[in-house]
């Protein structure tokens, strides 16, 4: 027998719900389902099937594709360039609040661990206590931070660490950007700007798991300058994820890590079968 | 775009003449698209959905009062009645040394809320004190003195210290002993899954005995809302929701979540990084921007 658009609309009607539930985007969810509709309508399925599980596996297959898209180890990504003498250079944007300069902290030490020389750059010259805060982190673990004064150009701090770092011969550079609202053209422009006069290796998004439609926008503006993956944060508050959904979808690009504390050892590869299974019942 | 299918919708209802039920539910969807995308809670939308539908189909039509404005009007009542109060108030000190709690998830903007809600009173005249009482987050005193020195607010606090309790209890005590007409206590974020944190701010709370707690909620907040809401009213008392970030593109859904959870009316929105980038909670414009 042929599966129909009839039986696919109420089943995947409620596979859109849990994806609502679990925090993935409205136009992210319409977007899956509508795919879906498309790829199953008329789909043989056998006689004794459960039409209901006939279409969770394709469900779970279209998520788990979407999540694996581009997937990279960054770590060999920065072990070619090492072996090549050249430094690797990784800016942090996103949305304030999110957890950039705590994310940097957290990969720094996990860089720090696999034996890299690391430098980190304060490029968030705007926000009262940021660069005090960045510094009590680097100072934590280990690492130099290249810091100017506070109304400085973004630019130019990302630009002298990394001119820092090829003179000493440090491996990575982790470049901590100021929070900002993808609606603030200048600020959108600020990012624009750094990532062009610094011309780092990777753009990683970072991204709040608590957050619901307006990491979609997030990710679509912030996409502007070319992402190459993201981290998503605070996924111990229990978040569902589905912001994962959003973002990887919009961006094309892989979710690399996620925050699971406030210590600087809560960054865990991120696994897309634990997402999947967390957002379908 | 969403807001002008919604208007479309509207639109076609304003021209018919009598109750058309088919234009109704073209409506209905459109509102319910429109308030998912603003973070309202799934549950809540197909709940106020099922009622505006139902109001908008069985209601008589009130004089001089066209269809349109009318199903405006049921879905303006139908959003109010989480929200606490249909009207804008300034929410001003009732009392001398008023103390307010700031608490709230990892990074919903509470230093920075601490700051321009500091900032709001002194220019109404009256006298603030801010407590830095977050001894977590690195450079948490920095960035609140940074903050609030450009408009010469006072802050207390101690970057060595590790008693949030003592650092809070000495805070309030400071700014009692000068007079301040409201003091301000900022805390360090925290989630309900943070069972040590948790209970951490009901020892601050139950050791400063503040006048009011605010909950500072992430404008960006989505489904979580909620329950993380619930989280806080469940471990203290949430006299009041401040919603930060709604210079995003988010609507703020989630917030309504949090009133209903906590039962405390929201009082003020944040609109920016910058110290006056704080308004009053103005229920209208909130929910025809829910509406897109
Ligand atoms: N529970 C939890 N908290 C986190 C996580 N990541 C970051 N945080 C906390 O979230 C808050 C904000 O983190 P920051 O690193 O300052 O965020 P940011 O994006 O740099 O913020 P801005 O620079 O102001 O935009 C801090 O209290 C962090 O400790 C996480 O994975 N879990
Ligand atoms: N765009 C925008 N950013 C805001 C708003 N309120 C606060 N922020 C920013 O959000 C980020 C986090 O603000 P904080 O005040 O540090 O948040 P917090 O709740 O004190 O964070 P923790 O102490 O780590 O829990 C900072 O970059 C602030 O500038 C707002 O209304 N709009
Ligand atoms: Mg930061
Ligand atoms: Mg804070």
């Amino acid at each position: 027998k042929k599966i129909t658009e009839k039986d696919l609309d109420k089943i995947l009607e409620d596979f859109e719900l849990s994806l609502l539930e679990s925090d993935v985007s409205l136009k992210v969810s319409e977007k899956i389902v509508n795919e879906l509709k498309k790829k199953l309508t008329g789909e043989k399925i056998g006689l004794t099937s459960n039409k209901k599980d006939f279409v969770k596996i394709a469900v779970e297959e279209t998520l788990t594709e979407i999540l694996e898209f581009k997937k990279y180890d960054v770590f060999k990504e920065i072990e070619k360039k090492r072996k090549a003498g050249e430094i690797f250079s990784i800016a942090f944007v996103g949305f304030n609040g999110t957890g950039k300069t705590t994310s940097i902290a957290k990969f720094g030490k996990l860089l720090l661990d696999k034996g890299y020389k690391v430098v980190i750059a304060a490029s968030d010259t705007f926000r009262a206590g940021s660069i005090e805060q960045l510094s009590l982190h680097a100072e934590n673990i280990g690492i130099k931070v290249i810091k100017h004064n506070y109304g400085a150009d973004p630019a130019a701090v990302a630009f002298d660490a990394i001119s820092h770092a090829k003179a000493r011969g440090i491996d990575v550079v982790l470049i901590d950007t100021a929070g900002r609202s993808e609606m603030n053209r200048n600020l959108m422009d600020e990012m624009k700007k750094l990532v062009r006069v610094a011309n780092p290796d990777m753009k990683i998004f970072v991204g709040d798991s608590l957050a619901g439609n307006a990491v979609a926008e997030q990710a679509e503006k912030f996409s502007d300058i070319g992402l190459d993956g993201s981290i998503l944060t605070k996924v111990d508050a229990d978040s569902r994820g589905g912001a994962a959904l959003s973002i990887s979808y919009i961006t094309g690009k892989p979710i690399l890590f996620i925050g699971t504390g406030q210590g600087y050892d809560d960054l865990e590869p991120f696994d897309p079968k634990w997402l999947v299974e967390r957002i379908l019942p | 775009s969403l807001s002008g299918a919604l208007s479309g919708a509207l639109r076609k209802l304003t021209k018919a003449g009598v109750v058309d039920e088919s234009l109704i539910k073209e409506l209905v969807k459109d509102i319910q698209k429109a308030l998912l995308l603003s973070d309202v809670n799934v549950k809540l939308v197909f709940e106020l959905s099922k009622n505006i539908e139902s109001r908008a189909m069985e209601e008589k039509l009130p004089k001089g009062v066209s269809r349109k404005e009318h199903i405006i009007k049921i879905v303006y009542e139908e959003l109010s009645k989480f929200m606490g109060s249909d009207t804008k108030k300034e929410h001003l000190p009732d009392k001398k040394g008023k103390v307010v709690l700031m608490i709230g998830i990892q990074g919903s903007g509470k230093t920075t809320t601490t700051g321009k809600l500091a900032r709001f009173y002194q220019k109404r005249g009256f006298k603030v004190g801010v407590v830095g009482a977050d001894t977590w987050r690195p450079g948490a005193f920095e960035q609140l003195k940074q903050f609030c020195a450009e408009n010469n607010i006072p802050v207390f606090g101690d970057p060595k210290e590790k008693d949030s309790i003592k650092l809070a209890r000495e805070g309030v005590k400071f700014f009692k002993e000068k007079v301040s007409d409201i003091i301000l206590v900022d805390t360090a974020g925290r989630h309900r899954e943070e069972k040590g944190l948790i209970d951490e701010m009901k020892e601050i709370s139950n050791t400063i005995n503040p006048d009011e707690v605010t909950l500072v909620i992430d404008g960006t907040i989505g489904q979580q809302a909620f329950v993380q809401a619930e989280g806080f009213a469940n471990a203290t008392n949430v006299g009041s929701i401040i919603v930060t970030k709604l210079d995003g593109s988010a609507k703020g859904g989630g917030a309504l979540s949090a009133a209903a959870a906590t039962g405390a009316p929201i009082k003020f929105i944040g609109t920016g990084e910058r110290i006056d980038s704080i308004e009053p909670f103005d229920p209208k414009r909130f929910v025809s921007r829910l509406l897109g």
